[in-house]
């Protein structure tokens, strides 16, 4: 475990409680793309299938738990609770995410590290993860105005992969054998999906003004 | 090396 590594689980951790924060607290959901959510139920469930068979500390299986419980939580919120589901805006939520979950397990049938069940759903939510976000950035320019904590959950969401990125470089100069170049370009390929968020957020940060994505 | 047989990374 490094510094970078660490800080990004934490930015992870914190972009999910925003979320679960937003939509407690607001008993509200708009703005935030279900399909994104449920992508993200699809791709934790698949990288952590060695939950219960490789054991590899306290904090690896509880914070494991904790993104499959809260992924799970918050799709469960969307489609099920009275009040939150009423504000699902499910006419600007159109993305075909079907496609990016195919694309992602035929690209994991070709590109994997070995040619095992455990291996290809890994490399399957790797790929899979890296496009997850496409239906909520898609959503946040129809939907033009983002609300503070949408605008945050998506900020932290990218931030986490970017320190991901330095944790790659720095193990990669750290440990011999260290070699998870399909976890780097995948990682590479989903930040730069924030770029133009990124852009944004810190324009609107810099003139104090509320988050605008050009339509 | 066996660390690659699992993933140790979130």
């Amino acid at each position: 475990m490094n510094i970078f590594r660490f800080a990004g689980d934490m930015t992870h951790l914190i972009s999910i409680v925003v979320l679960l924060l937003k939509i407690y607290a607001t008993k509200s959901c708009s703005g935030i793309s279900l399909k994104t959510q449920e992508l993200y139920v699809i791709v934790f469930l698949a990288r952590y299938l060695d939950l219960f068979t490789d054991f590899i500390s306290v904090y690896n299986t509880v914070m494991k738990l904790v993104f499959i419980g809260s992924s799970l939580a918050i799709v469960w919120c969307m489609r099920m609770h009275r009040a939150v589901k009423r504000t699902y805006d499910k006419e600007l939520d159109t993305f075909r995410h079907y496609f990016l979950v195919l694309g992602s397990f035929v690209l994991a049938l070709l590109l994997h590290e070995k040619f095992t069940f455990q291996e290809i759903f890994w490399a399957f939510s790797i790929y899979l993860e890296a496009v997850a976000i496409l239906p909520q950035l898609v959503m946040l320019q129809r939907s033009g105005n983002v609300d503070n904590l949408t605008g945050q959950y998506v900020f932290f969401l990218g931030a986490y992969r970017a320190f991901y990125i330095l944790n790659w470089i720095y193990r990669f100069f750290t440990e011999p054998h260290f070699s998870r170049w399909i976890a780097c370009l995948s990682g590479l390929v989903q930040t730069a999906f924030y770029a133009d968020f990124f852009y944004y957020y810190f324009i609107s940060w810099k003139n104090n003004a509320k988050l605008q994505l050009p339509a | 090396e066996d660390d690659d047989d699992f993933h140790d990374e979130l």
